[in-house]
């Protein structure tokens, strides 16, 4: 483990606790898309199917049920607890699940390491980790006043990816035969579809200002 | 034969 790779999981994991501490403390999910939200959770559900198969390391394990655990339990706060439902706004967040879905089920079908079910599924986690962020970045654009905690938990999955990118590069280099198409492509586009957000976010802390995205 | 990578990372 590197450093890269040990920053974006601690980054990772600092936007979830984000969230956590928004939906706990504040009990509001205004600006959070449950879109997303669900999303994230059948990402985690689909890739760590390895989680009693293959055991890697303690690290590994916790932090697969850490995620595994937060992102179900995000997804019942905004969906039936009595005062956090009442902030999300379904009118706002319209995005349709299958459209992110279908699409990588198929590609996930077609591009894997190899054809068994278990790693279809993981291509598939893969693929749908890297849309997944969309139906949030639509809510946060139709958003007039984006929360600094709201602004804070994306910043924080963005730079997650960005750190992972680094990861990457410096396994590349230290490691023989360390060669990943799949997560370095999809990985590469996820980081991608943060490029405007991270401009926005840093002009408005440059400027001292409320972030607010451009319709 | 295909062989798929382990999979140590997140």
């Amino acid at each position: 483990m590197n450093i890269f790779r040990l920053a974006g999981d601690m980054t990772h994991l600092a936007s979830v606790l984000v969230l956590l501490l928004k939906i706990h403390t504040i009990k509001s999910c205004a600006g959070i898309s449950l879109k997303t939200q669900e999303l994230y959770a059948l990402v985690f559900a689909t890739r760590y199917l390895d989680i009693f198969t293959d055991f890697i390391s303690l690290y590994n394990t916790t932090m697969k049920l850490i995620f595994l655990g937060s992102s179900f339990s995000i997804v019942w706060y905004i969906r039936n607890h009595k005062i956090v439902s009442r902030s999300y706004d379904k009118s706002q967040d319209t995005f349709r699940h299958y459209f992110l879905i279908i699409p990588c089920l198929l590609l996930a079908l077609l591009v894997n390491e190899k054809f068994t079910f278990k790693e279809v599924m993981w291509a598939f986690s893969i693929y749908l980790e890297a849309v997944a962020i969309l139906p949030q970045l639509v809510l946060l654009q139709r958003t007039r006043n984006i929360d600094n905690l709201t602004g804070q938990y994306v910043f924080l999955l963005g730079a997650y990816r960005a750190l992972y990118i680094l990861n990457w590069i410096y396994r590349y280099f230290t490691e023989t035969h360390y060669v990943h198409w799949i997560t370095w492509v999809s990985g590469l586009v996820q980081t991608l579809l943060y490029a405007d957000f991270f401009y926005y976010y840093f002009e408005s802390w440059k400027n001292n200002k409320k972030l607010q995205l451009p319709a | 034969q295909l062989q798929a990578s382990p999979k140590d990372e997140l």
